[in-house]
């Protein structure tokens, strides 16, 4: 079973259509293993994109080095996903 | 023993649970409810559509699908909740009792069993079906992008390993295929709504193309309607517009292909949130979104009802 630990959600908020550009060429970049959750596709909405541990350091290096502004919109999936399995437990006992 | 009335509408379900909902409804509401298999997925699980009818024989009809990409459980939670309430409301509710006097309501709740199954066993994160793609390790495509709409423009992939995968060909996988086979051969389908989450919009056709809908103004006039319902329940703030206007370009998409078989109210829901929680949407929404999304849903099965074409 895939695990989610130590992954999170980032809401990155790409000021132009360059920006868009360069998260996009993130997508193709298949051993960092992106998924994400709201495609870039223009300035005006933001992109979600669920982050694998082991690519964050690289990611968030990559926004900040290109100002690319971004927020943690799920600090760890795995603890949302083990409360869902947690609340699905209580309910079929 | 176990029964729609014990069914828990908050808590999400596995596929057998929800397998044993429909069932469930079928066997005690006869007069209402039937269930029918409309094909087989991709790993041979049962594709399963529930018919809530009152009589005539090929009446018109309004389909409801949800949980088409697995891994947007509040759309396949919300499903069930639609089920209950169509059967609770006929009779009580006015409005829905008149649509169900003059249209039969096919609401296929879990519309991609083996991407759904996937979830709870080997990956929450799962969106794709899970077939087999030839020359690749990478498995399942988007059922979102495989129809025969615009299939292979802009707007879906030819990489296999991603997420917007188009497939091989148009309807090529049987989760598609079995819609695309139900809703021509019964050939009076009148309005079409897939809903998926998250980012609450409500769209129409067209996605592939910029090119506007012939019914446009009607449809934007609508999906105003709808959402000013929705909202009004819980100040839920939702936009509208065609897709490739609100969010981006989507080649062979569901809803551009209902339109272009002539079902002129194709819309798709995208449920709540806007990116708190996204796909991991905590149970205790579950009730409040299908119950807004209802709302929602009534405007649109409203005006069908009092616009026949």
């Amino acid at each position: 079973t895939e695990t989610f630990v130590g992954h999170q959600v980032l809401r990155i908020f790409a000021a132009d259509e360059f920006q868009v550009e360069q998260v996009k060429g993130l997508e193709d970049l298949e051993h960092l293993q992106l998924d994400f959750w709201r495609e870039p596709i223009h300035p005006e909405a933001s992109i979600d994109v669920r982050v694998p541990f082991h690519s964050l350091q690289a990611v968030k290096v990559f926004l900040e080095s290109n100002s690319i502004r971004y927020g943690i919109m799920i600090e760890d999936v795995q603890s949302l996903v083990d409360e869902e399995k947690l609340s699905m437990s209580h309910n079929s006992r | 023993a176990r029964s729609i009335a014990t069914f828990n509408y908050a808590s999400y379900h596995n596929l057998d649970e929800i397998y044993d909902f429909i069932d469930l409804l079928a066997a005690e509401k006869p007069e209402l409810v039937s269930k029918i298999q409309i094909g087989e997925s991709y790993e041979g699980r049962p594709i399963k559509v529930l018919k809530f009818s009152t009589g005539g024989t090929n009446r018109p009809a309004i389909w409801i699908d949800t949980g088409i990409h697995s891994r947007e459980w509040v759309t396949q939670a919300s499903g069930a909740y639609f089920a209950k309430k169509i059967i609770d409301s006929y009779g009580q509710d006015p409005s829905l009792t008149s649509i169900l006097d003059n249209f039969d309501i096919f609401l296929e709740i879990v519309t991609n069993p083996d991407g759904f199954a996937f979830t709870h066993s080997k990956n929450r994160m799962w969106r794709k079906t899970r077939s087999k793609n030839s020359g690749s390790l990478c498995i399942g495509v988007d059922p979102n992008r495989n129809w025969d709409a615009g299939f292979g423009v802009a707007g879906s992939s030819g990489n296999p390993c991603s997420e917007t995968y188009r497939g091989p060909y148009a309807n090529s996988e049987p989760e598609v295929k079995a819609i695309v086979d139900f809703v021509k051969s019964h050939g009076n389908i009148k309005a079409f709504v897939s809903i998926h989450s998250y980012s609450q919009l409500l769209l129409y056709p067209f996605g592939y193309t910029s090119k506007k809908a012939a019914d446009q103004a009607e449809l934007d006039a609508v999906a105003k309607s709808a959402v000013e319902a929705l909202a009004s329940l819980h100040g839920t703030k939702y936009k509208y517009g065609s897709i490739i206007t609100t969010i981006y370009q989507a080649s062979g998409g569901t809803i551009d292909w209902t339109y272009e078989q002539g079902i002129k109210y194709s819309f798709t829901f995208e449920l709540r949130d806007t990116g708190r929680y996204g796909f991991l949407l905590p149970a205790s929404q579950i009730i409040p979104t299908a119950e807004e999304t209802w709302l929602g849903l009534m405007v649109i099965m409203e005006h069908t009802r009092d616009h026949p074409y």
